[in-house]
């Protein structure tokens, strides 16, 4: 599978660059966390574009904002 | 949207509605 680019996203509408983001992150979420992984990538999309491109080229980077969103729905849930 | 469907979730394959399908 191709690198997902700026260029490639600059060219879809809002919604499909944020889909074409899940498609790369899904797989690496569910690595992590295989039960909450659609819930997880659903909150990491409302983040901007740019900073999901680096969390797919940095896995400290995803892995900590992972972390994050855990603890988010564990409160949510709560 | 209703803070019960959040977060909306993604599936691999199907189209990304975001927030709107909440």
């Amino acid at each position: 599978q191709e690198p997902l680019t700026v260029s490639m996203l600059a060219s879809a509408p809002l919604q499909e660059q944020k889909h074409m983001l899940g498609e790369r992150l899904f797989p690496l979420i569910e690595a992590i966390h295989p039960t909450l992984a659609a819930k997880i990538t659903g909150m990491l999309l409302e983040i901007d574009a740019s900073e999901l491109l680096h969390m797919l080229e940095s896995p400290e980077s995803l892995g900590s904002k992972v972390d994050e969103a855990v603890a988010v729905l564990q409160a949510h849930y709560a | 949207g209703s803070s019960i469907n959040w977060p909306p979730e993604f599936h691999p394959g199907v189209p990304w509605k975001g927030l709107q399908n909440i």
